[in-house]
Order: C-alpha cells, then structure tokens, then sequence
C-alpha cells in the first residue's frame, strides 16, 4: 500500500560541504552526488542533485551530462564557465557568481575554473540517475579510445596522441598549477 | 507528437534527401521533420564507410539502433566510468623500444546482418578494414525518454571542423528565429584554447587538433586513415555453424553419466596434466 511505501521513505539527504564527499582532490575541491541508489524517492520524481566545491583556479575538466538537463546554481562565489552545443558553438563563456543560475541541456558540453577562493554550486539533474561523460583526463572519454583511432580521429602523431592520453592524471578536478598555487598563497 | 501529426490519409516511401560527403564516404540523411518522422518519433540516416576508413567518434542526444547492411570492421563505443580492459602485451614494449603500453575500452567487430545499439551519450566509431564499403542504417529514437531535449536529432563530434548530418534541418527550423553564429565544428572547438591546455595539460599544437584549427581539416565526419588502424582485438573466430566440424558436433553431444571414482580419476589426470603444463597453477 501507499502507506507502507511513502509514508515512512526516506526524503533527506545532505550533499553539503559537510558531507562526506564522492569526488576529493585537497588541492582542487570536493563533489557529491546525490541519486536514486543514496535516496531512493528520487527514482519516483526522476530527479538527482551534485553538489560541488572548486578552490581557486582549480578546473572541472570538459565533460557532458549523458542523460539530462541540468541548472547550475552558484551558491558562493564564481567561476568561469563554457558550454558548448553540438555544432561547436559556445554558448556561454562567462562568470557564474553566487545567486545565478545556468542552464546546462543534456549532451551540451561544459567546464569550469573557479575564480574565486571557493566556489559553490549545486546542480538539479533531470534524471534520477545522472551520469556524465569526462572528455579530459584520466579515464575519460578520449582515454577509452585505442591511440590509433586518437591519433586518426584527430589527425595526430602518434606521440602526440599518447600525451592527450597521458598528460593529465586527474579524473574530474584539475588543481590549479604551481605559480598559480604560489600566487594565492 | 504533436496532435494530429498521425493522422494520414496516406503514407509516401521515403529517400534520403540530405547528402554530406566526406573524405571517406558520406552520410545520407532522411529529413526528421518530414510528417512521417515526427509521428514516429525517430531519425534515419545511412553512412557508407570507404576501405580504411574511420567515422570518427560522436555522440547522440538520444539511442540509436544501427543495422549493417554491408560490408564488415570494426565499432567501439566508450563508457563513462568503464575500464580500458583492452591491453597492448609486454612484448610490443620490447620489440618496438616503447615504453608507452596502449590500454582501451572494449573494441567489437561487426558484420554484415548484424544490429548495433548505442546508449544516449555514448562515443561510438566504426572503421571499415577490408575492400567492401560498410553501409550502416542508423535509427535514432528521439522519442525516447532518455532524450531530454527536443525532436531534433543532434550529433555531437568529439574531432574534425564539418557539418554534423542534421545540421541542415536544425537550420530550416531556426531560420527567422536567430541566426546561427558559426557551424560545422566539433565539441572542442567552442572552448577556449587556454582552457583546453590547462584542462588537458597538452600544448598549443595538440589543442589546435583537437579543435579542428589545422589547414588540412575539411575530411567530414569520415576520415581515411593511411595504412590502416592498429587496434587491440582478439583474433576473429567463425561463426560456430560454418566452422564446426563432424568432430565438434560430437564434442557438443551430452556426456555420459561417470561414476564417483571415473570422476575423481579424470579430476587426477586433470591436476597433474594442469600441473606439468603451467608453473603458475599451484594450490593456494
């Protein structure tokens, strides 16, 4: 019955800084996710939450929703953000600061640099169980591709192909470089 | 679809009526706003691969369902959050002096006959790699809960500086409506050089790949590739009805019934057979 299923689910769950992150780099920032396999409601509103937090010039790396819509609302701070359409285009490059909300349509591609000492976000997802697909990085999508097919697809040595494979070992959070690091210290 | 968008009094059988040809083949495209298509819910367009060639990776706002009509090679899609359990061997380390030991995703080989289903937002390629042009059927099911934006359908090109398929009818819809800045480019190419190098930690050059920026960049969605890929794949076997000998049909009869100790023997010989033949295999 309804009452045995609703009444006594579980509604809550905290993604905040607090909380216990899904995605840590000390020197980058921290994400957490929040879907229907944490807080099983959300699978009956087809709805997912992230929550992230960026230090100063650190990045999150290109990457796309597979399978929804997302808002970014900036909570503190800002960032510098870029989303690109399907035909290349960007169709936004600009600053997010708190209190602004981006719309993000699934499969536009989107990357961030925090511009400020912390920048935070929470993002809506459209789906209960929101993926994206990282197109930088270690693992990422790029990284998935044997090199020949790299080095064919984007008319490269095959040295050079090796370094776009290669060169950054960070998942979703790049840290902000060394002079960068020294700057804000 | 919207209301009414069914109700035929009659149905037409439909051609491709978009071409966009490439250095390696051509996409052929049926027009999604074509009445018929939008009750339906989906997106047609057909792809011939040349000898050698590679359609470079993209993606899709929504599934797809690919037939092969002709022609064979290989696909490959890449999986967010998947392992690359395709490893080049030690020994190509040795032989070629490299210390770089290439590691990908699952890599598949495709045949005449043969469906191929693609999830929403996953990268998929394909390479023909004998004489026969490969034609691929594409569906792609826009009415699918897993699109979430609109009826059009939308490729979204990971390389090269060309015109995605359906480009042409996003125009048509939007024509009056705003006007598109640029086109025809892939989903690198709208951020930012700097961004890229700091996000990729790669130079200027392997970044001006990546968006398309080099002069010889007009090869399509289809590239040719000079000597052919090099990819990690097993060994192609037969089908099991062509290759199956009088023998192996035997092999696949049931077993007769073994007593306990016939059983406990054969385990023996088994063991000292396992133990003779390979060091690694010892007890734990």
């Amino acid at each position: 019955g309804l009452e045995e299923t609703v009444c006594s689910a579980k509604y809550r769950e905290n993604i905040g800084s607090s909380s216990s992150p899904d995605i840590y780099n000390p020197q980058a920032g921290r994400i957490k996710t929040v879907t229907s396999l944490d807080l099983p409601i959300l699978r009956w509103i087809k709805l997912s939450a992230e929550h992230g937090s960026l230090h100063k010039n650190a990045i999150f790396v290109p990457h796309y929703n597979l399978n929804a819509n997302s808002a970014i609302y900036a909570l503190r701070g800002r960032a510098w953000l870029q989303v690109v359409n399907c035909n290349g285009n960007t169709v936004f490059d600009g600053e997010l600061e708190a209190g602004r909300v981006l719309i993000v349509p699934q499969n536009f591609a989107v990357a961030a640099k925090a511009l400020s000492d912390k920048f935070q976000y929470v993002s809506f997802k459209t789906n209960d169980r929101a993926a994206i697909a990282r197109l930088a990085g270690s693992s990422s999508t790029l990284n998935g591709m044997p090199l020949d097919v790299l080095a064919a697809t984007f008319n490269l040595e095959r040295n050079d192909a090796r370094q776009l494979k290669n060169n950054n070992p960070f998942k979703f959070l790049v840290p902000p470089r060394e002079s960068e690091r020294r700057a804000v210290a | 679809p919207q209301q009414n968008e069914c109700q035929f009094e009659r149905l037409n059988a439909l051609e491709p009526d978009n071409r966009v040809e490439s250095e390696g083949g051509l996409i052929e495209t049926w027009n999604p706003t074509n009445r018929q298509f939008r009750c339906a819910g989906f997106a047609l367009s057909r792809a011939t691969l040349q000898r050698n060639s590679l359609r470079r990776p993209f993606y899709s706002n929504a599934p797809q369902e690919i037939f092969i009509q002709q022609g064979n090679g290989y696909f490959g899609m890449v999986f967010p959050g998947c392992p690359e359990t395709f490893e080049e061997p030690r020994e190509s380390e040795q032989g070629e002096g490299r210390r770089f030991r290439d590691s990908h995703q699952k890599v598949n080989r495709f045949r005449e006959g043969d469906i191929i289903a693609v999830p929403t937002g996953v990268a998929f390629w394909m390479y023909n790699d004998q004489e026969t042009p490969v034609i691929a059927i594409s569906l792609t099911d826009m009415s699918s809960h897993q699109n979430q934006l609109d009826q059009m359908p939308r490729r979204f090109y990971l390389a090269g500086n060309h015109e995605q398929e359906f480009l042409l009818y996003q125009k048509q819809q939007v024509r009056g409506k705003e006007e598109q800045e640029s086109e025809g480019s892939n989903i690198f190419s709208g951020f930012k050089r700097d961004f890229l190098e700091d996000a990729l930690n790669v130079n200027r050059h392997i970044v001006d790949r990546l968006q398309g920026r080099n002069e010889d960049e007009e090869k399509g969605a289809i590239v040719k590739v000079k000597g052919g890929l090099s990819i990690i794949s097993p060994p192609e076997r037969q089908p099991r009805h062509q290759s199956r000998s009088r023998q192996d049909e035997e092999r696949w009869q049931p077993r007769p019934h073994k007593s306990r100790r016939e059983e406990e023997d054969d385990e023996k010989h088994s063991r000292h057979h396992d133990q003779g033949g390979s060091r690694w295999k010892q007890d734990n």
